[in-house]
């Protein structure tokens, strides 16, 4: 663990009182290793472990803790305070509310629509309807109505032969006649670098006027995770973040990376397969997580 | 990198910054930039020009694999495997079309029997390619999919199976004994089968594809890796280190979501994606 790595680190220095500029040196390394293990991206752990050695230098050591231990809590709080301190909730306003999900191929956004519903239909006692917005991957709409069918709540009956944005404002039409609480459009995936694609974004945006544009990326992306949602968020104006597949092992750095480039809110995590494995963003858990 | 005049610290400086950039990972890049001191050295050379060469025989080297060829009994079986959502079906449709252009008679068979519309989904891919299709229905037993699939490939004369199985985080030790048992029922039913288990990484992933290759390897051994969405911007650096750990062959590249969009793996494209 970091605590451990960075006691072996104070061991071979003497005088622990006080973390000076030497000793914070070499742990400042053991930091910044362990960051990049977790997949923070390469520049944002240079901006953090610059804060880190500002905020310890001349610190005193307190008598509980080991001078690895006092690093350890400096750098836990500082990731705390840039993960988004507290847990933001969704944005549940509008008759109905408008959720989006975006982001790459493969990254959990046709699931997220589904566990989004339950979540809404269980906790807010709302009636969401799913909207089917990809025509290009084979059997997507399938995907999404049979999930839609297991929770026993509504899929817009979407075609390949129709055009994405005419299906999402035909959906907010039909949810808005028939009394919906929420509408849950769940759009292909696609690169930040194709064009057309990332344009038909931007027009489901301007028709249907989302109150919540969640960005769902994987708790494993690597370095990319920057360039990716620094895209997304310049084109669409992210409201919120999804990292998924956080039941696996992925430190989730990404989750550091898409929060310090958009400064958009991380709303919920992907923690299963299961409908109901959707969970709230918990900061602190991120932050233990991202140290190993 | 090309405004540097010499290769000096600063150059190598900037060098580790695209390495990392590049996901290839801390330790695998310290080793990288070893590596490629001692051939600059070697070569005599301070001139950042000759750089590229020397980042290309450098990764050709790390890449090489003593490639053994099987001898095979027919059909060939290959299983796909891999974390959730890399893009193990979408690659089947890219391998099978291949095998089906080179002549081959070709078997898909649907192993996710447990995603939703994973087999519709597969369904239309094996159409798209014009390959035979095998399925079970879903919630049937992956195992039972692969006996019974196996059965048919050796009955019809197939040349090559390929059988997708449901995407699983490498973690999950009942889904990886799920795998162990696909394998094992394989290999009862056509000795020798699976002859290729491919493990599927999504070039966007972060230093977890060493951790995937661990697990995938140590539970059902991993013959080759696809690396998908090279179309990207990012460079799928991970698998240097995975080379150097591993030294799996990487055979093929993905590079976007139609059945054409396959490549062969070469280390020298890869050298000039990573300094592009
Ligand atoms: N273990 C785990 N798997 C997940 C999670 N979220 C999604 N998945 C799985 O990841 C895979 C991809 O999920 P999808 O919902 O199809 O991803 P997508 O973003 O809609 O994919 P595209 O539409 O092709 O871009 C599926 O196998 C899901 O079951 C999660 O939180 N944990
Ligand atoms: N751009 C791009 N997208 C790809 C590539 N390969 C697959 N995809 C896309 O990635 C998404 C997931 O692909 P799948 O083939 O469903 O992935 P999978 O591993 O079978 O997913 P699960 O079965 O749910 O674990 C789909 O939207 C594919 O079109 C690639 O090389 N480039
Ligand atoms: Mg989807
Ligand atoms: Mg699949």
């Amino acid at each position: 663990s970091l605590t451990d790595r960075l006691d072996g680190v104070f061991k071979k220095i003497r005088g622990h009182a006080r973390l000076t500029e030497e000793n914070i040196q070499a742990a400042l390394r053991e930091v910044r290793l362990a960051l990049l293990e977790a997949d923070v991206n390469f520049k944002v752990v240079k901006d953090f472990v610059e804060r880190i050695r500002e905020k310890a230098a001349g610190q005193e050591v307190l008598k509980s803790l080991t001078p690895g231990q006092q690093v350890v809590k400096i750098v836990h709080d500082e990731l705390l305070e840039l993960l988004g301190g507290e847990t933001v909730a969704l944005n549940l306003k509008g008759k109905p509310a408008v959720f989006m999900f975006v982001g790459l191929q493969g990254s959990g956004k046709t699931t997220s629509s589904a566990k989004l519903a339950l979540k809404l239909r269980r906790e807010f006692k709302m009636r969401p309807l799913l909207v089917p917005a990809d025509v290009y991957r084979p059997a997507a709409i399938d995907q999404l109505r049979k999930l839609a069918a297991q929770l026993d709540i509504q899929a817009y009956p979407s075609e390949t032969t129709m055009n994405p944005v005419d299906i999402c404002v035909s959906a907010l039409d039909q949810a808005k006649k028939d009394g919906f609480d929420a509408v849950i459009f769940d759009t292909a995936g696609r690169l930040h670098v194709d064009e057309a694609l990332m344009e038909e974004l931007a027009n489901i945006k301007a028709k249907t006027s989302p109150q919540e544009i969640l960005f769902v990326a994987d708790a494993m992306t690597g370095q990319d995770a920057v360039t990716v949602a620094k895209s997304f968020d310049e084109r669409l104006d992210l409201t919120g973040v999804v990292l998924t597949k956080m039941d696996g092992d992925a430190r989730g750095g990404a989750a550091l990376s898409i929060k310090e480039v958009t400064g958009k809110p991380i709303k919920l995590v992907g923690v299963g397969e299961k409908l109901s494995d959707l969970e709230i963003f918990h900061p602190d858990r991120a932050a233990s997580r991202i140290l190993g | 990198l090309a405004s540097h005049d010499k290769m000096d610290d600063s150059f190598w400086e900037e060098l580790e910054e695209i390495l990392i950039m590049a996901d290839v990972g801390f330790e695998p890049a310290a080793k990288l930039l070893d590596n490629l001191r001692g051939r600059a050295r070697k070569a005599g050379t301070n001139d950042p020009a000759k750089f590229r060469d020397i980042l290309s025989e450098e990764l050709a080297e790390i890449f090489k694999t003593g490639k053994t060829i099987k001898a095979i009994n027919p059909p060939e079986v290959v299983m796909m495997i891999g974390v959730n959502g890399v893009g193990k079906t979408t690659t089947i449709a890219k391998l099978a079309h291949r095998a089906q252009m080179s002549g081959k008679k070709v078997l898909i068979a649907a192993g996710d029997t447990f995603r939703a519309a994973a087999i519709e989904q597969l369904k239309i891919w094996a159409d798209r390619v014009g390959a035979g299709f095998f399925s079970k229905g879903e919630n049937a037993d992956p195992a039972a999919v692969a006996f019974e699939a196996m059965d048919k490939g050796l009955a019809e004369g197939y040349d090559i199976i390929f059988l997708d199985t449901a995407g699983r985080l490498h973690t999950k030790v009942n889904l990886m004994e799920e795998l162990k048992k696909i394998q094992r029922v394989l290999d009862k039913k056509h000795p020798g089968a699976p002859h290729r288990s491919i493990l599927v990484l999504d070039a966007t992933t972060g230093q977890n594809a060493l951790s995937q290759t661990k697990l995938f390897h140590e539970a059902v051994g991993v013959d080759e890796i696809v690396l998908t969405k090279l179309d990207g911007t990012a460079k799928g650096g991970v698998i240097v280190g995975i080379a150097l750990e591993y030294g799996v062959p990487i055979t093929f590249v993905g590079l976007g979501e139609k059945m054409e969009d396959l490549r062969p793996f070469h280390g020298q494209d890869f050298a000039q994606a990573l300094l592009s």
